[in-house]
């Protein structure tokens, strides 16, 4: 019984996989759609107090400035002004400022370190798509082709050899099937191929030489 | 001699075993990347836990710095004489500073870096400097472009989310998902209001 599953009607091979190869494109294309629209350097990379980096630094010079106030560790009077404090009740609320400042920015870290890790799922599963696609499109493409109730997967229409045909080089058998009702290969199998394991030689042929052509 | 029409019959029905054969296979293969694509999700899934919990921290200690910063800024006399005249020469070795470095180093014009921070150091306070302004205002931004970054990965998986979700349905794999929230999509994440508005500290 060439029913491939048992759980389906006869033959509703086209409505069970034809879907299967736009729906796999539409998943990876929703799915890619983030890679072109958020830039890719993630803001937390580096921190005041670590080597920030140059090009990070040079970003908020030209957006607002507050770049440069990274620099007043280098000017004695700016560092005169940060070590000011009238009484030891600012001096603590500046120190609980400090603390959780400090903590704030750790977080943000983490947070950052988080979403790259996120990002990458989210590559992970494009490309376990895009294996999908390569893994079935062709089963889907097939589906599409498939019109006719024909109980046959693979149907044989002309089996020649050069006895009967001499355009066929001698040594070798050509073979003509359609898959469902694709449009029609012509496969050759040397002569010494016997049979069962000759119908499996053209069937496994056929079927490269169209998945071959859907991947093209 | 020719083949016979009964032989093309049998031989057409040998070769579509074959065929159906290789259909289970490639179905099988949709079965074990289907159950990669579900592990995948299970790990983003427990990702988004630990991003929600990492943002509540953050957003936890940004309201602390709120807290500390509103009451240095209500308490007296930071703004004094001393405070003033120490800004006054901070002035402008900060900006020597920052100009020779940004020629050094960001390889663009300064002409006009230049003149934008001049004007933002003439508008902004030396309390700014003291409460580390700059380093709050760094996080505030980074908070935005996270949030951003944010919506923009689950719009973009809560698509495919419903697309997969319709790919992968019960009529190819007989087991029904037992969490019928599969794939479901996660709610956005609520993005923190930016606590500060950087332009009225700069105005202090």
């Amino acid at each position: 019984n060439v029913m491939p599953f048992p759980v389906l009607e006869p033959l509703n091979f086209h409505d069970m996989f034809q879907p299967f190869f736009d729906m796999i494109q539409q998943a990876q294309q929703a799915m890619d759609a983030h890679m072109h629209r958020i830039p890719y350097h993630f803001p937390m990379a580096e921190f005041p107090g670590e080597n920030i980096s140059d090009r990070t630094v040079c970003k908020e010079i030209r957006h607002n400035s507050t770049g440069c106030l990274k620099m007043k560790d280098q000017c004695e009077k700016c560092q005169e002004i940060l070590s000011m404090a009238n009484d030891s009740s600012q001096m603590q609320l500046r120190q609980q400022l400090n603390t959780s400042l400090q903590l704030a920015e750790k977080f943000s870290k983490l947070y950052d370190q988080l979403l790259q890790s996120y990002q990458q799922k989210m590559l992970n599963t494009s490309s376990l798509l895009k294996q999908l696609n390569e893994q079935f499109t062709w089963v889907s493409q097939l589906a599409n082709l498939t019109h006719s109730d024909s109980q046959h997967y693979l149907h044989v229409s002309t089996v020649n050899s050069h006895s009967s045909d001499p355009s066929v080089p001698s040594g070798l058998t050509k073979v003509v099937v359609k898959l469902f009702d694709s449009y029609p290969f012509t496969v050759t199998v040397p002569q010494e191929v016997s049979s069962p394991k000759f119908m499996e030689t053209v069937a496994e042929k056929a079927l490269q030489q169209y998945r071959q052509k859907s991947r093209e | 001699r020719a083949v016979s029409d009964k032989e093309l019959q049998e031989m057409s029905t040998e070769g579509s075993k074959y065929i159906n054969k290789e259909i289970k296979n490639a179905l099988k293969e949709v079965k074990q990347i289907k159950t990669l694509i579900e592990q995948t999700n299970e790990e983003r899934k427990s990702l988004l836990g630990s991003l929600e919990e990492a943002k509540k921290k953050k957003e936890d200690a940004l309201n602390d710095t709120k807290d500390s910063e509103t009451k240095l800024k209500a308490s007296q006399g930071v703004c004094n004489e001393t405070m003033t005249a120490l800004w006054e020469e901070c002035k402008p070795c900060l900006k020597q500073t920052c100009m020779k470095f940004y020629a050094r180093v960001c390889r663009s014009g300064s002409g006009l870096v230049g003149q934008q921070l001049e004007e933002f150091l003439n508008q902004s306070s030396p309390f700014y400097l003291w409460i580390n302004g700059d380093r709050i205002d760094s996080l505030l931004e980074n908070d935005r472009q996270q949030g951003h970054v944010m919506d923009v990965m689950e719009d973009s998986f809560n698509r495919a989310a419903n697309i997969m979700d319709e790919l992968f349905q019960d009529r190819f794999f007989p087991r029904k998902f037992q969490d019928t929230q599969y794939y479901s999509p996660f709610s956005s994440f609520p993005r923190g209001s930016l606590f500060f508005h950087p332009k009225s500290r700069f105005a202090r």
